[in-house]
């Protein structure tokens, strides 16, 4: 009981426990990182039911469970460096950060800006009182 | 200002949409920024649609002529809001579906015009201003380093550490003053975000990320638009 209680006053704690039967989120313990193939498997097999995905060869699917196995990983740092909010599985998990980007990005930085308006813009917005 | 504030609460914001395998972030950002807007124009929620945007702004900036608007590989909202103040508007969802390509010519009808631009600003990196102006003027267009946004699940995020290159366009529709951040022990304040990739991911749509310290960019690009009063045909 003390051990429950401790972890759910700090949950740092839960973030080293491992749990291999988590699915989709990592808040609660390891997932990914430290899978073995055969769990990397069953993973990728619930992703690929959960979002739909057929893959048009062995080779392609071989090449999708490795990207997932590795965003398995990427999620898990994420969970780490991100402890508020629960990182793992999602639609995305088979694309590469580069694919990703390509796909689902896509906001043009304007060069030259500073603080997202382009200095002597007359689009500056007025300074808005926020004491009342 | 107030401590919690959500235009979803008002009736401000659509549900949430999905630009599918297509890089037209900015044209979604933009475009609900701009229902926000024309919502406190006129009384009205109308879904604005993002093909137009993909398929006619080619918009480019008046400092750099090579970057402009280009459909699925990319854009810049405040450039979308200069093409809506030059075309005339946007036409709604239902007129101008969206695709998530970009291969078709324009099919702009201009006697089709849902929502017109009146004005839009830049707002500095001022989180007060920022909030002022979303509580002021409707949803606001901004933009974000989404690297975290891959494999967010749910809860407010607030990495240790996160490029501020700015490559996602969201919208930014209320900011709560009470996530629970379990690395420093109390609430924390946090922005909560529309995002463009359907309702499985994130919270239902959305991704709250914590305020204070312009986290992953989301303070760095920011604008508000204002609409006029449009009579649909």
């Amino acid at each position: 009981a003390a051990v429950v209680e401790a972890e759910a006053e700090d949950p740092l704690i839960l973030q080293v426990v491992p749990d291999a039967k988590e699915e989709g989120g990592f808040g609660g313990g390891g997932g990914g990182l430290g899978l073995g193939a055969a769990a990397v498997e069953a993973h990728f097999v619930s992703f690929e039911r959960r979002f739909g995905r057929s893959y048009a060869s062995a080779e392609e699917r071989a090449h999708r469970r490795s990207v997932f196995a590795a965003n398995l990983r990427r999620a898990r740092r994420h969970q780490r460096l991100d402890p508020g909010a629960v990182h793992g599985v999602t639609q995305f998990s088979d694309l590469t950060p580069a694919e990703f980007r390509r796909a689902f990005l896509g906001l043009r930085r304007k060069k030259g800006s500073v603080g997202g308006s382009i200095l002597g813009s007359s689009h500056e917005a007025p300074i808005l009182p926020t004491n009342d | 200002l107030p401590s919690d504030f959500d235009w979803r609460d008002q009736g401000a914001v659509t549900g949430v949409k999905n630009q599918g395998s297509c890089g037209s972030c900015w044209s979604f950002s933009a475009s609900g920024a701009l229902e926000g807007a024309n919502f406190l124009a006129t009384g009205k929620l109308k879904s604005l649609s993002e093909q137009q945007l993909v398929d006619c702004d080619h918009e480019c900036d008046p400092s750099e002529a090579d970057a402009c608007d280009q459909g699925c590989n990319g854009g810049l909202m405040t450039t979308a809001f200069e093409y809506l103040l030059k075309s005339g508007g946007l036409e709604s969802e239902a007129d101008y579906p969206y695709t998530g390509t970009d291969g078709g010519s324009c099919k702009f009808d201009k006697s089709k015009i849902a929502a017109s631009v009146k004005n839009f600003s830049v707002v500095s990196i001022d989180e007060d201003q920022i909030a002022a102006n979303l509580v002021k003027h409707g949803p606001l267009a901004i933009g974000i380093n989404a690297v975290f946004m891959q494999t967010y699940i749910g809860g407010v995020s607030c990495p240790y550490i996160c490029g501020r290159h700015l490559d996602h366009g969201v919208l930014l529709v209320g900011y709560g003053s009470a996530g629970y951040s379990p690395i420093r022990f109390k609430e924390k304040p946090y922005w909560i975000i529309k995002n463009s990739w359907g309702e499985s991911w994130g919270e239902d749509g959305y991704y709250r990320i914590c305020r204070g310290r312009n986290v992953c960019g989301v303070d760095s690009m920011v604008s508000t638009v204002t609409a006029i009063q449009t009579s649909q045909k």
